[in-house]
């Protein structure tokens, strides 16, 4: 499944 | 990382640093809209819950502990702090911030990356940022005269966004895959709102005058 994009940012 | 993002960060950080010490040194908080800063605590809340599931990097972490603790702390003195609440301006920040939130939850049911909780949650703090410095903009425009440290403090969380666009648009033409246009939108409009007050703080620091908004 497509990964849930990661939230890297604040 | 990119230095866009890191001024950016450290932009949003000096501008929580500055409020406070505005509420520290003055023991007040006249000027600051209490409905703001309980916006921005739910916005971290919001944000950061995947604090302790993802490990992005200490310094990640370490600035979702700052900000998540900063707003709270805040949010506590300006409504416990016998000295700091009786600053308060309550018969001025009267905008009603609920229909803000509800709304930004509709918008986030509908517009998500993925309709699943978390990401409907991300999305919602995402919309709910966009709009949360509307309380704090109508409260100056009605108090007319506003204070060097809360001047300060409105121009730096305002700066903060517009450098994360300088972020996003870097970030688009140097990583493959990148798409954050959810974020970006949203940043456009945030960073949108500050346009008249960047006006006036600009102004007023071209003719070195008091910072004033027409109400």
């Amino acid at each position: 499944a497509e990964e849930a994009e990661k939230h890297d940012e604040l | 990382m990119n230095v866009f993002r890191l001024t950016g960060d450290m932009t949003h950080l000096a501008s929580i640093l500055v409020l406070l010490l505005k509420i520290y040194a003055t023991k007040s908080c006249s000027g600051i809209s209490l409905k703001t800063q309980e916006l921005y605590a739910l916005v971290f809340l919001a944000r950061y819950l995947n604090l302790f599931t993802d490990f992005i990097s200490v310094y990640n972490t370490v600035m979702k502990l700052v900000f998540i603790g900063s707003s709270l702390a805040i949010v506590w003195c300006m409504r416990m702090h016998k000295m700091v609440k009786r600053s308060y301006d309550q018969e001025l920040d009267t905008f009603r911030h609920y229909f803000l939130i509800a709304g930004c939850f509709l918008l986030a049911l509908l517009v998500n990356e993925k309709f699943m909780f978390p990401e409907v949650l991300w999305a919602f703090s995402i919309y709910l940022e966009a709009v949360s410095t509307i309380p704090q903009l109508v409260l100056l425009q009605r108090s007319g005269n506003v204070d060097n440290l809360t001047g300060q403090y409105v121009f730096l969380l305002g700066a903060y966004r517009a450098l994360y666009i300088l972020n996003w648009i870097y970030r688009y033409f140097t990583e493959p895959h990148f798409s954050r246009w959810i974020a970006c939108v949203a940043g456009l409009v945030q960073t949108a709102l500050y346009a008249d007050f960047f006006y006036y703080y600009f102004l007023s620091w071209k003719n070195n005058a008091k910072l004033q908004l027409p109400s």
